[in-house]
C-alpha cells in the first residue's frame, strides 16, 4: 500500500535526522507511482501531485513522527475532495417526465444501468426506451430486463434510426403520464463522428434532465481521451461508474473527474438489477490508494 | 549526421511516460526504458526507433496462429470479463473460419445474461452458421455437451463456444467456467484447440489480473485484443504477453463480422509509440 511504501522510503531518509523538503520529493514519487498503478491517467497524476506538493512538503509533515501517514492523509483528503466534486443525487425535472439519457463506449454497462435505474425509480412509473438499434439483440436485452422488473419498454426495429424511437418514447411518456423516461443508446467510440452526431441528435430531440456517461471502472489511461471527447461533444450532466464489484483500482474515476469535473452520481456494483448504489467518494479514494 | 547527440535523461523519461500512457504499465515501461538506458551507441535520433525495435523483438517469438487439429473436431472457448467483446469476437472468428472453407458451429453457453442467446443466434442467422442453444438458465456445460454432439454429427471442423462475461474475482463464476472446461475435456474425441481470453483495449492494469486468473482457471492459450479501433492503444496486451507469455492471436477493430485482423507486432508498436 502507499502508506507502507512511504514508510519504507521515509524510514531510510529519517535515519539521517529531520526530513527535508528534498526528502519529501521521494514521497511524491511514491504517490505518483501508486496513482499510475491505479490507472489514474498521467496528466491527471501530474496535476494531482502538484496540487498536494505544497501541503506534502509543509511543516506538519516534516515535523511529524509519522510523515508517511501524514502524507497519505493529505493525498486521501485531496482524492476525496476531487472525487466528491459537485457530488449530488439524481436530478428530477420540474415537471414529469424526468428524461435520463445514457451514453458511453461499447460494453460499459449502459443497458444494464438503464434497467437498474428504472428499478430504483419504480414508484415513479418509469418508461425504458431501447434506442440501440445497432447491436444484435440489444432491444431484446432491454425488453427482457424490463419484463423482469415490470417496466414498459419502447423499442425500435433493428438498424433503424434511433431518433424517431426516442421521440416516440418521449411522446408516450408525456401522454401516458410516466414519471421518468430512461433512454438506452448504442455503445459508440468517442472518435466516431457519425455516431457522436447521432447521440447529439438523440439528446437534442429529447432534451434530457440528465445525460450520464457510463464508464467502465477498469478503464485505463484512455479514460482521459474518452471522458473529454464525450464531455465536449455531448455535454453530459454526470457519470456512472460500472463493474466496481471487480478488483480494478478504478483510477479512471479520478481521470474522469480531473478532466471534466463531472459528478459521479451512481456506482454499479454487480450484474443483478439491485446492484446500483450512490457513489461514495471516500470509498473510491481508499480503493484508488490501495 | 555522424555525430549524434547522446539521448538526454529527459528523452528516456519521455519514452517511459509515453509507454505508461499507452497502458503498458509502470513496471514494463521502466523495464523497457532501463534496457535502453543501459545500451551503448544510442542517439537522441535513434532512440525512438530502438524502443520500437526492442518491443517488436519481444513480440516476435510468439506463435500467433489460431490452432486447428486435423481430423478431429476443434473446439475454441472464448472467455473474459463482462462486456469485453466475446460474443462479437466469436461472430468474427466464425465468419473468418467459414470464409476459409471450414465447417463451423457455435455454442451459446452464456445462459445467464439477458438476451445473450438471442444475440449469438442473430449472428448465426446473419452468417449462416448453426448456433446450438438451450436458452437462458440452462446449464452451460449441458449446452456445450449438446453442441459437441451436434458438431460431431454434422461432421464439422470447428466449434466455437461463447461463455458468460464473468469477473475473475467471483469464485463461483470461475468454478462454473472450470466445470464447462471439464465437460470438454471429458470428450476424448474432440480437441480443445484454443481458450481465447478477450481483453478490451481500453482496459488498464486490471487486464493483468484478469489474464492471470483466467489462465489459472482455464489455461488460456491466446488473447484477442478487442476495440483497438478506439483511441486506446491497448498497451495492456503487451504487458500481459510479457508477463504471462500468452500471445495475442487476433485484434478486433470494429463491430462488424469482418472487423477482425491478425495481430501485427510492427503496426501495433508503431501505433502505440506513435
Ligand atoms: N460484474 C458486473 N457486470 C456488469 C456491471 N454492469 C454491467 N455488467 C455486465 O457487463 C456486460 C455489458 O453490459 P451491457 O449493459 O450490455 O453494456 P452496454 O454498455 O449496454 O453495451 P453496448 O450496448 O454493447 O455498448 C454485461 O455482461 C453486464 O451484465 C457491473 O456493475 N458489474
Ligand atoms: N468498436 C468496437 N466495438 C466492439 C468490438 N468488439 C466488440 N465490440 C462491441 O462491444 C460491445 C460488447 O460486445 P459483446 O460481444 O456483447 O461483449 P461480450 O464480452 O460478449 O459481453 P458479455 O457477454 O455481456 O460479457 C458491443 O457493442 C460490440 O459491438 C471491437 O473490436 N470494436
Ligand atoms: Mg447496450
Ligand atoms: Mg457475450
Amino acid at each position: 500500500s502507499l502508506s507502507e511504501r512511504l514508510e519504507t522510503a521515509f524510514g531510510r531518509l529519517r535515519r539521517k535526522g529531520k526530513l527535508t523538503k528534498a526528502d519529501v520529493e521521494e514521497g511524491l514519487k511514491e504517490i505518483r507511482l501508486a496513482l499510475l498503478e491505479a490507472d489514474v491517467a498521467l496528466p491527471v497524476v501530474r496535476d494531482f501531485v502538484e496540487r498536494v506538493r505544497e501541503e506534502a512538503v509543509g511543516e506538519k509533515v516534516l515535523r511529524s513522527l509519522t510523515p508517511g501517514q501524514q502524507i497519505v492523509k493529505v493525498v486521501n483528503d485531496e482524492l476525496v475532495r476531487m472525487l466528491g466534486t459537485n457530488n449530488r443525487e439524481l436530478r428530477f425535472a420540474d415537471a414529469p417526465p424526468t428524461v435520463i439519457l445514457l451514453v458511453g463506449l461499447q460494453g460499459s454497462g449502459k443497458t444494464t444501468v438503464a434497467a437498474k435505474l428504472a428499478n430504483q425509480l419504480k414508484d415513479r412509473k418509469p418508461l425504458l426506451a431501447a434506442c440501440d438499434l445497432q447491436r444484435p439483440g440489444a432491444v431484446e436485452q432491454l425488453r427482457q430486463l424490463g419484463a423482469q422488473i415490470g417496466v414498459d419498454v419502447e423499442g425500435g426495429e433493428p438498424n433503424g434510426d434511433p431518433i424517431p424511437v426516442a421521440k416516440r418514447a418521449l411522446n408516450k411518456a408525456v401522454t401516458e403520464n410516466y414519471g421518468v423516461l430512461i433512454v438506452d443508446s448504442a455503445g459508440r467510440l468517442a472518435v466516431d463522428e457519425e455516431l457522436m452526431a447521432q447521440a447529439r441528435a438523440i439528446k437534442d430531440a429529447i432534451r434530457p434532465t440528465e445525460t450520464f456517461l457510463v464508464l467502465d471502472s477498469m478503464t485505463g489511461q484512455d479514460a482521459v481521451q474518452t471522458a473529454s471527447a464525450f464531455n465536449e461533444k455531448l455535454e453530459p450532466t454526470g457519470a456512472i461508474l460500472t463493474k466496481l464489484d471487480g478488483d480494478a483500482r478504478g483510477g479512471a474515476a479520478l481521470s474522469l473527474v480531473g478532466v471534466t469535473g463531472l459528478p459521479i452520481v451512481f456506482a454499479a456494483i454487480g450484474e443483478r438489477i439491485e446492484d446500483l448504489e450512490a457513489f461514495y467518494p471516500d470509498r473510491m479514494a481508499s480503493r484508488i490508494l490501495g | 549526421d555522424v555525430f549524434g547527440m547522446d539521448p538526454t535523461p529527459e528523452a528516456f523519461d519521455r519514452l517511459e511516460e509515453l509507454l505508461v500512457s499507452a497502458d503498458v504499465g509502470v513496471a514494463t515501461a521502466t523495464a523497457l526504458a532501463d534496457d535502453l538506458r543501459s545500451r551503448e551507441g544510442l542517439t537522441q535520433e535513434t532512440l525512438p526507433g530502438a524502443l520500437r525495435d526492442a518491443m517488436v523483438e519481444q513480440l516476435s517469438k510468439a506463435d500467433r496462429r489460431l490452432r486447428l487439429v486435423k481430423g478431429r473436431l476443434s473446439i475454441w472457448v472464448v472467455v473474459g470479463v463482462n462486456g469485453t467483446g466475446k460474443t462479437t469476437t466469436i461472430a468474427k472468428l466464425a465468419n473468418r473460419a467459414k470464409s476459409l472453407g471450414l465447417k463451423v458451429s457455435l455454442a451459446a453457453a452464456d445462459t445467464f445474461r439477458a438476451a445473450a442467446v438471442e444475440q449469438l443466434s442473430e449472428w448465426g442467422r446473419r452468417l449462416g452458421i448453426d448456433v446450438v442453444h438451450q436458452g437462458q438458465g440452462a446449464d452451460p456445460g449441458a449446452v456445450v455437451f449438446d453442441a459437441i454432439a451436434h458438431a460431431r454429427a454434422q461432421g464439422y471442423d470447428l466449434l466455437v463456444v461463447d461463455t458468460a462475461g464473468r469477473l475473475h474475482t467471483k469464485k463461483p463464476l470461475m468454478d462454473e467456467l472450470q466445470k464447462v472446461m471439464r465437460v470438454i475435456a471429458r470428450d476424448t474425441d474432440a480437441a480443445l484447440a484454443e481458450v481465447l481470453l478477450v481483453i478490451d483495449a481500453t482496459t488498464g492494469q486490471n487486464g493483468i489480473a484478469q489474464a492471470k486468473a483466467f489462465k489459472e482457471a482455464a489455461n488460456v492459450s491466446g488473447l484477442v485484443l478487442a476495440k483497438l479501433d478506439g483511441t486506446a492503444k491497448g498497451g495492456i496486451a503487451f504487458a500481459v504477453e510479457r508477463e504471462l507469455e500468452v500471445p495475442v492471436k487476433a485484434v478486433g477493430v470494429g463491430e462488424q463480422a469482418s472487423d477482425l485482423v491478425p495481430f501485427e507486432p510492427q503496426a501495433y508498436v508503431d501505433a502505440l509509440v506513435g
